[in-house]
């Protein structure tokens, strides 16, 4: 597996908060977990009505469903498996391939 | 040899490297290439000079890609550019035209650590690589680390941030050595281009404030032309604009210190996709990611040859 499978069961999270509360609370959400910001590139960067892609660890991504849902925050996730996508994306070609 | 290589599949460093040497041998009179310095783990810092020989004050155009390391189809794209051009020059008027009047510099890689780092360990590293002795973080956000209006708002100063600005601007060699080189030919380079992903868009300074820049009726006809040009290709829609409003505020970044360093165009693109694979665009994709995109760059090479 690339990167000895690190990424397998991890996602991305996109996340639209729709007005300056859940711009606040999502703030407060990300703000107290250990995730990777796509876009924007950090909590700060967060405003209402713009997306935020955020890669969540694959332990991590229960706790942030129940969250955003508790919230009634929207979010739909758009790649449920990242190391999947990571092999799709070069895999294992030989550098002939390459060529 | 150049002529088998793959440029619809993403390379990692090593390849990209001999790739540039390769096309200097195969195409001298077109092709040169140099270093403007060292990373901070010791890699060279190549750069090709794309344009037919003829006097040396030739107006000129910077490209760099891969300044953040995670955003491969930056590197791909800057492949791509310099094998179209070399291909199109024959028998296409108007690449030849700004061959013959334009350099083209061109930086497949600037975050060199970086990128080998998203090769190797970490797919989704953004920053360098440089070690703060003080904290277990690495790496800075190469794009907040520029001489202007330096971490300030949209940039943090914690070295362990994805926005980290770093201990002081230019602190990162790879941005100091570009820095110099920009600083020393800044009469001649025209236009400053840096290419990121992903969210499709088109920037031109200010990031750091929002404010209207002097040449704003030129720079935003040539974007306005820019992405016309990328959309009659597969009919994707870019937005345009001052980065500051278009995307978010940020300060010590490249264009911002580009424009302010007397580069009349400065841009940076957001190539695709706009969040569904993320920094994961497909190799699928590379192509016509790339031939929209060098659309583009000709239109806005082509707006230094006229007048506005």
């Amino acid at each position: 597996y690339l990167y000895n499978n690190r990424y397998a069961g991890d996602q991305v999270f996109r996340i639209t908060p729709n007005n300056y509360e859940e711009v606040q609370v999502l703030k407060q959400i990300l703000g107290h977990m250990k995730v990777d910001f796509w876009q924007p590139n950090s909590a700060s960067l967060i405003c209402h009505n713009a997306t935020v892609d955020v890669h969540v660890k694959h332990n991590d991504t229960h706790t942030l469903c129940a969250r955003l849902n508790q919230e009634r925050i929207a979010y739909r996730v758009f790649i449920s498996n990242l190391q999947k996508e990571i092999e799709k994306q070069t895999g294992y070609r030989s550098s002939r391939k390459r060529r | 040899s150049t002529a088998q290589y793959n440029y619809e599949v993403y390379h990692s460093l090593e390849e990209i490297q001999s790739w540039m040497f390769e096309m200097n041998r195969t195409h001298p009179k077109l092709v040169d290439v140099f270093s403007v310095g060292k990373s901070y783990e010791g890699r060279p810092l190549h750069v090709l000079q794309l344009g037919k020989r003829s006097h040396p004050q030739k107006k000129a155009v910077w490209i760099d890609c891969g300044v953040h390391a995670r955003e491969w189809i930056g590197p791909a794209f800057c492949q791509w550019f310099v094998k179209e051009a070399i291909n199109s020059y024959q028998y296409d008027s108007a690449m030849r035209r700004l061959l013959n009047h334009l350099n083209f510099y061109i930086m497949p890689v600037f975050n060199v650590d970086g990128y080998h780092f998203s090769w190797t360990k970490d797919r989704f590293w953004r920053k360098t690589r440089s070690k703060n002795h003080k904290f277990h973080c690495r790496g800075v956000d190469a794009n907040r680390n520029w001489k202007v209006k330096w971490c300030e708002e949209g940039a943090s100063s914690h070295p362990c941030d994805d926005t980290y600005c770093g201990p002081f601007p230019e602190s990162e060699p790879e941005v100091k050595a570009v820095a110099k080189f920009l600083r020393k030919r800044k009469k001649r380079v025209k236009a400053y281009i840096s290419i990121h992903a992903y969210a499709q868009m088109l920037l031109y300074p200010y990031s750091y404030k929002y404010a209207t820049i002097p040449n704003f009726n030129c720079v935003e006809s040539a974007a306005h032309n820019a992405v016309t040009a990328l959309y009659s290709a597969y009919g994707e829609r870019y937005r345009y604009g001052p980065a500051s409003t278009t995307l978010y505020v940020s300060s010590g970044s490249s264009i911002d210190w580009a424009y302010r360093n007397g580069i009349q165009y400065a841009f940076a693109f957001e190539l695709r996709d706009t969040g569904h694979f993320g920094f994961l665009l497909p190799e699928s994709l590379i192509n016509p990611t790339c031939t929209e995109t060098m659309k583009a760059v000709k239109a806005i090479a082509s707006s230094l040859l006229n007048k506005c």
